[in-house]
């Protein structure tokens, strides 16, 4: 399984549709200071199922939606799409390929989406449970956390072990 | 149930000292377990750079401290490897040397995982397969655009736009 | 007394603002004195980089907060310069073009303060009068060197040692 | 005022005497990740009178000698000298030069020195208090710490600027 595009709308600083091609082996993203690099992370992490608003850096989720610029009003939505390629069926459902959707909108209303059809948010983790995808595991390490994992105290070091067996 | 956790464990013990090993051209690094109940325990971390003596994590560097954690990452991945990963700029407190050694041991897990990496270090941009730059030409307003690594002039140069 | 920290703070306040303008080149910024008593209250930052919307300081970048701190610790040093100021690896997370704002205001302050500043980055190397660099030939002993920036091949080298 | 010279010996990875000669303007500190930048702040901080092993990354003030390598046996005793050009007199007292010294023994013992006569910890911060030079001041800004500046709460925020009234 790996992971083939990503669709970003209305998150963040994503005012416009943006969408990205992955391939397997390495990807770079590079930019200048606040121009949105982490911002692609932190969709990933939000469309995975992250509940905490601090954890993307906001006050509340109403933070991860477009909230404009001197030039441009603000969104009404935000919605990020995640597609994978399943062709090893790692992920327990039958289609080859399995995109995520989550939308929040201004009025706090969500919704999540599997391949286009709307489900719970408690479907989206569920799919990825055994994968090692997830918004706790290890696989989406923020800037400047990687140095939490080695100061971390000796009970929170448990837990990333406890995430492995 | 608890004998998984100690096989883990024990597995994990020994790829991060290996791992260790290579991120730090020898040396050793050991995992601990406090006293107590195993399903309860933390886990002490005690490492030795090369030539130094065995210290608490606390007085090594800020570089040494990031192999130290990219360590231990790379040693859980080789049990658990995830699909995908996604690094933000953890190549930011290493030196050039260390950037070298980083990006030699991710090599190793390319058939097993994808990797997305945020960097703004040229060593590390060289090894990547394909790489997007992020813009702000409209402020506050994020683009992406797809670029490559010209080896020639050692930098990166705009290939058409992947929004249209 | 009261009426000094008030006075310190209007004062803090519009040189935060002025040096975060000529980081950022553009745009404002604000401390903002909680409610209640003034001895008590805590210190709100609000900023709004050039075209973006103003917001709170969490929603900022790696980058982008460091050159906030930046510019707060220089508006606190042009009401009370410290003889000397020691700064380790604070441009650790800017990208060039604001490695080139950060050393372009640390000019500013040369005339009332000494900097003795800890950095990776070839172009902060390059405004420094003298360089000093630190190894460890012999493991785990640390010695430094006089070393100076040469500008023709943008590196630094070595200068008779300093420690005879 | 400024900074003239320090000499460290025994202190952290200061294992021989290591002499060190700033002028005004700015000096550069460079080398490879462990080598030993940071400690040279860190025997600063601790020559003007820190008293928190954490803040200087150790679990005690004995972490603060020179514990060894694989070839060198560990220290008796951490040493710190740091020499000011007091032409200006800034500080409270009537030589051109001012020396201040501290020294810690594996027995636990601490001896502190002003040009070169000894003397209590409290004259050393005494010596210091209105120049905007000490531990607490943000005249020191260790690794990483340069976003905990506006990270911090409020109410921390506030202490930065009552040092500055
Ligand atoms: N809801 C939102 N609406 C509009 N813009 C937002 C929103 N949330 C965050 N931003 C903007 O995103 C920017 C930060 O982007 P991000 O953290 O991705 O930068 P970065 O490319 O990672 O930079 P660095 O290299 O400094 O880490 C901020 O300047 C902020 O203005
Ligand atoms: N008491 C001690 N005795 C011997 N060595 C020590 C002692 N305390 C710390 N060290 C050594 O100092 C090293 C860390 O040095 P320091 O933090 O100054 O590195 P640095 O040059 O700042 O590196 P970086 O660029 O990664 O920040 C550690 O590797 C540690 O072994
Ligand atoms: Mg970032
Ligand atoms: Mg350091």
């Amino acid at each position: 399984m790996y992971l083939r595009k990503l669709q970003v709308s209305g998150f963040k600083s994503f005012a416009d549709k943006v969408e990205v091609n992955f391939d397997k082996g390495v990807t770079g993203i590079i930019g200048p200071n606040g121009c949105g690099k982490s911002n692609v992370s932190d969709s990933i992490r939000w469309v995975l199922g992250e509940q905490s608003p601090r954890r993307l850096r906001g006050q509340g989720m109403a933070d991860m939606i477009f909230n404009g610029t001197v030039n441009r009003p603000a969104g009404g939505m935000a919605e990020v799409t995640l597609t994978f390629d399943n062709a090893d069926g790692l992920l327990p459902v039958s289609y080859r390929e399995v995109a995520v959707t989550r939308r929040l909108h201004r009025s706090g209303e969500s919704e999540y989406l599997i391949n286009n059809t709307k489900c719970r948010m408690k479907d989206i983790t569920d799919l990825f449970l055994d994968s090692g995808i997830g918004t706790s595991a290890y696989s989406l390490m923020e800037q400047g956390r990687v140095d939490q994992v080695v100061s971390a105290k000796p009970k929170d070091r448990r837990e990333l072990l406890e995430e492995t067996a | 149930s608890v004998d998984l956790f100690l096989e883990t464990f024990e597995k994990v013990k020994e790829n991060f000292n290996r791992s260790f090993r290579r991120m730090f051209n020898g040396g050793r690094a050991e995992l601990i377990m406090e006293e107590g109940d195993p399903m309860e325990a933390g886990i002490e971390i005690v490492v030795q750079p090369p030539g130094k003596k065995l210290q608490h994590i606390s007085l090594l560097s800020g570089g040494e401290k990031a192999l130290v954690a990219t360590a231990l990452l790379f040693a859980i991945y080789e049990i658990k490897p995830c699909p995908f990963c996604f690094l933000d700029e953890i190549d930011a407190p290493l030196d050039d040397a260390n950037v070298g050694r980083f990006t030699n041991m991710l090599r190793n897990f390319l058939d097993r995982s994808q990797f997305i990496i945020i960097t703004h270090n040229k060593k590390t941009m060289e090894m990547c397969d394909s790489i997007y730059g992020v813009t702000m030409a409209e402020e506050g307003v994020t683009r992406l655009y797809s670029m490559q690594f010209n080896k020639k002039n050692n930098n990166v140069q705009t290939l058409p736009p992947a929004n249209e």
